[in-house]
């Protein structure tokens, strides 16, 4: 990766352009701050220890793991949010495939009743891994329908309820209440409910995933993040800002359009693939 | 804002004096980091950090205006130059339908925007466009532009079971038809590393050899715009970029990225989910925005 034998200034520029290129962001200045640092005590001091140095500084500040929050018995119920054309719809099919093979009965929740055929979407992908769907028909209200599909999952004992939300700017704030609204909704039928809301950001979205963390996380008490399009060029270096200032953890990425291609998200693993 | 940051910087430097290069590299400093938070891609800021340099040292600084306000302008100056464009958005041909064709990455708002485009061309250009639904690929996709289609009162071509240069094709061929002198052609969200469907793509182009080709770009776009905008500008020559989510606050520095890779000017803004939030593009307006 670092052509001179040297650690020299023009090494450094290499590696600063490869973090701010990362959409690393504020973390970029930080970590170049960390390296000139280490590379002037003398624990730094040829190209080869530069990667690995910066890739246990970045994976230090992804933290620990985070459990899940337990569910007692009833439905683990999962809200999916997140700004217009992220990839929340595929996402939810992908976790209804990854659960249905760990032997988890799965629901959709079709809460999308306002975009141009959301909810014929998420019915072809409910038809095609055969998992029920409650849904109704564009233009309802999404509440009534969220707590409706609580009401069935709790009724036919499902395990996990997916539930789909339309994209939104977290800068419309009639949406955002919108959103506010569903949650609590869906908390008014299952105590307790959501269980996990996971924002999904898209992969190739730059410095405003940051605001977008922020602000859906002040709505609806965001507990995790999917990053999604990481099979693109893309490497979604802004989850470790989130992950610094908002202490949000990434629980999956995507990696392309179809229901297998997503993964839990591994920290080791995705720091090695910014430095790809 | 960004002239705030810098007076504090230049410490009020006002008429009278000349900038000297420790000032300048100060603000600089200040500058790039604004950039770099627009998304502005890294090797833009550098290059463009570096002209302005250039031009900024042993300024003389104007009476009324501050030091700080001085480099704002030389700035917007310098960006508002590059993101300008002369041309018209649409050619429009003679005596044969119109071939618009949208291109871009998974979700970037090309089917929305696809829609957009043809209620404004019926209504500032009286225009009689055809929705072709070349997206095969995604769940709904073609339900979901039938849907716009209805909403606007504009045909949607499509046929079961065709691949997308082949639909084109047939679309031209209806419109001929049917006296629809527009023909946009939405497309499946591609990676631009995806080689299959890229040569997918220069399918369709040769298939119906489009007079306008529109990469459709997510505004909120950080550092990757560049590579992606550089891809699909090699596989299909861009006549112009939408812009899409305006409406949110991301600084939109991606768009200069694109602009400056590919040469391709941003033509329209989507400002919006519903059909008439699309607007024409303004250098100025982007230009403030980015710079903050
Ligand atoms: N390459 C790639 N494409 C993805 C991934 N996730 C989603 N997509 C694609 O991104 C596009 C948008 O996905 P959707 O699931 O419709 O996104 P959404 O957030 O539900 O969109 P809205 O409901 O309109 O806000 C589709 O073309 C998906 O196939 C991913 O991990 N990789
Ligand atoms: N707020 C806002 N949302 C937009 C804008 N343009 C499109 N959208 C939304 O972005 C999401 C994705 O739009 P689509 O038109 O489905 O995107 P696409 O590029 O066709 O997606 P694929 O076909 O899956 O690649 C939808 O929720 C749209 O309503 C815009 O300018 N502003
Ligand atoms: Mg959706
Ligand atoms: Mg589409």
């Amino acid at each position: 990766l670092l052509g001179s034998d040297t650690l020299d200034d023009a090494t450094l520029d290499q590696m600063e352009e490869l973090l701010y290129t990362a959409d690393l962001g504020p973390a970029a200045a930080d970590l170049m701050d960390a390296l000139r640092k280490a590379r002037a005590a003398g624990e730094v001091t040829e190209p080869a220890q530069v990667e690995p140095f910066l890739r246990d500084q970045i994976v230090d500040m992804l933290g620990d793991d985070v459990a899940d929050t337990p569910v007692g018995s009833g439905p683990r119920v999962v809200l999916v949010v997140g700004v217009n054309g992220s990839g929340k719809t595929t996402t939810i099919a992908k976790l209804a495939q990854l659960l249905k093979r760990e032997g988890r009965s799965v629901m959709l929740a079709a809460c999308d009743t306002f975009r141009a055929a959301a909810v014929e979407q998420l019915g072809v992908w409910a038809d095609r891994l055969e998992v029920r769907i409650v849904k109704r028909e564009t233009g309802a209200d999404p509440s009534g329908l969220a707590f409706d599909a609580a009401d069935a999952a709790q009724r036919e004992d499902i395990d996990v309820l997916l539930v789909d939300t339309a994209g939104r700017l977290h800068t419309a704030t009639n949406l955002m209440a919108e959103l506010v609204k569903i949650g609590r909704v869906i908390s008014k039928r299952i105590p307790g409910a959501p269980h996990e809301v996971l924002l999904v950001l898209d992969g190739t979205t730059g410095q405003n995933a940051i605001a977008q963390a922020r602000e859906f996380k002040q709505a609806v008490a965001v507990t995790g993040l999917v990053v999604t399009k990481l099979d693109g060029t893309a490497k979604g270096g802004a989850v470790v800002s989130i992950r610094r200032q908002l202490d949000l953890p990434v629980r999956f990425i995507g990696l392309g359009e179809g229901a297998d291609d997503l993964e839990r998200f591994a920290p080791a693993a995705f720091v090695e693939a910014l430095f790809d | 804002s960004l002239t705030q940051r810098l007076s504090k910087v230049l410490g009020g430097l006002t008429g009278g004096g000349r900038l000297t290069e420790k000032a300048v590299d100060e603000a600089l400093e200040e500058v790039r980091a604004a950039l770099l938070e627009a998304d502005v891609h890294f090797r833009v800021v550098r290059d463009l950090i570096a002209r302005v340099r250039e031009q900024a040292v042993g300024q003389e600084i104007v009476k009324s205006v501050s030091a700080g306000q001085m480099l704002v302008k030389v700035f917007s100056d310098e960006l508002v130059g590059m993101m300008s464009s002369e041309g018209e958005p649409f050619t429009f041909a003679g005596g044969r339908p119109t071939v618009v064709l949208m291109a871009g990455l998974q979700g970037s708002g090309k089917t929305t925007t696809t829609a957009k485009l043809a209620h404004w061309l019926r209504t500032e250009h009286r225009r009689k466009p055809l929705l072709v639904a070349a997206d095969i690929q995604r769940p709904a996709a073609v339900d979901q532009l039938k849907i716009l289609g209805e909403q606007i009162d504009v045909p949607v071509f499509h046929v079961p079971g065709e691949p997308p240069e082949v639909l084109a094709e047939l679309a031209l061929a209806e419109a001929k038809r049917t006296g629809r002198d527009t023909v946009l052609v939405d497309t499946a969200g591609r990676l631009h590393i995806d080689a299959e469907l890229m040569a997918e793509l220069s399918r369709v182009r040769e298939r119906v050899t489009p007079d306008t080709t529109f990469l459709v770009c997510d505004a909120m776009t950080g550092q990757d715009a560049v590579r992606s905008a550089e891809a699909f500008q090699q596989t299909l020559p861009l006549d112009g970029v939408i812009l899409t989510k305006l409406d949110g606050d991301t600084r939109g520095g991606a768009a200069l990225s694109v602009r400056h890779v590919t040469g391709a000017p941003v033509a329209f803004v989507g400002v919006g989910e519903k059909i008439e939030d699309l607007q024409r593009f303004h250098a100025d307006r982007l230009v403030s925005r980015i710079l903050g």
